[in-house]
């Protein structure tokens, strides 16, 4: 199964 | 005071088209440097990030920074009453509820203006570091939007695997599987039929169609498309808008459980 990862996995909040 | 004109009002229509069915909603911040807007899409997959540097405006005046939060549905139906060739010029007062949008026609006879009121959004910014990619390709933006499309009817994902050779995109799924390989170009007459590979390291990476379709309403706005890959970060879709900026798009790759 391929899973969706969100954005903030790979960038932090500014 | 905030002040900022476009000749004509097809390239905003343009941006709008590219950013619309992504966002709902979104913040645009002014300064003198230029408009930004970062946002991610509801599900939290995509990053839209919109750059409009101010000498790519016709004028452009900014006093003071200034966040100005937009429904974008709102001003999609506020951008249709312009037509192409107007003068489009964006106003806002310094700490404003409101911004004004003013269409102004070639001969200057209709002059009309609307005005639309703010939203205080929740800004979550990412910051997103300077990444050396492994692999970047450029190709003509209406290649790209063609095979999006046509391997969305085979699946939901699709997987792009660059080498130095050339790139391939491939889906399969219930119906059967598809593959469209495209290889770099060498001595094209026009430099935006290119397709130009640079590669440090190959890379195989699966994302999701409806996303990537979706920033393929982007187009419009550029000949070309550029998409940064590497293994385990976002995929970065970019549309250059001439003498104005870029649209990035950033969808986060399909990784197994």
């Amino acid at each position: 199964f391929l899973s969706q990862t969100a954005m903030e996995t790979f960038y932090a909040t500014r | 005071m905030f002040e900022a004109r476009l000749n004509n009002a097809t390239t905003l229509k343009k941006i709008l088209d590219a950013i619309k069915d992504l966002l709902n909603e979104g913040t645009f911040d002014c300064s003198d440097s230029g408009i930004q807007l970062q946002a991610m899409d509801n599900s939290h997959v995509s990053l839209v990030s919109l750059t409009l540097r101010s000498d790519g405006f016709d004028k452009f005046r900014c006093d003071r920074n200034l966040s100005m939060g937009m429904n974008l549905g709102s001003m999609a139906k506020i951008l249709k009453c312009a037509n192409n060739d107007d003068t489009v010029t964006i106003k806002a007062q310094d700490n404003a509820d409101t911004v004004t949008f003013m269409f102004e026609s070639q001969n200057q006879e209709k002059v009309s203006d609307y005005e639309m009121k703010l939203m205080n959004l929740d800004q979550e910014h990412l910051g997103i570091p300077e990444t050396d990619y492994s692999c970047v390709v450029r190709m003509p933006a209406m290649e790209f939007a063609r095979i999006c499309r046509d391997l969305a009817q085979f699946s939901e994902s699709v997987v792009i695997c660059c080498t130095k050779e050339g790139v391939k995109f491939s889906a399969s799924g219930d119906v059967g599987s598809a593959n469209v390989k495209l290889a770099q170009t060498f001595n094209v007459d026009k430099e935006e039929e290119a397709i130009v590979i640079e590669m440090q390291e190959p890379v195989v990476l699966t994302f999701a169609c409806r996303y990537l379709n979706a920033f393929t309403k982007a187009t419009p706005l550029s000949n070309q498309v550029q998409l940064s890959m590497s293994a385990d970060v976002p995929l970065v879709v970019e549309y250059r808008i001439a003498e104005l900026g870029h649209i990035r798009y950033y969808l986060a790759p399909k990784i197994e459980d």
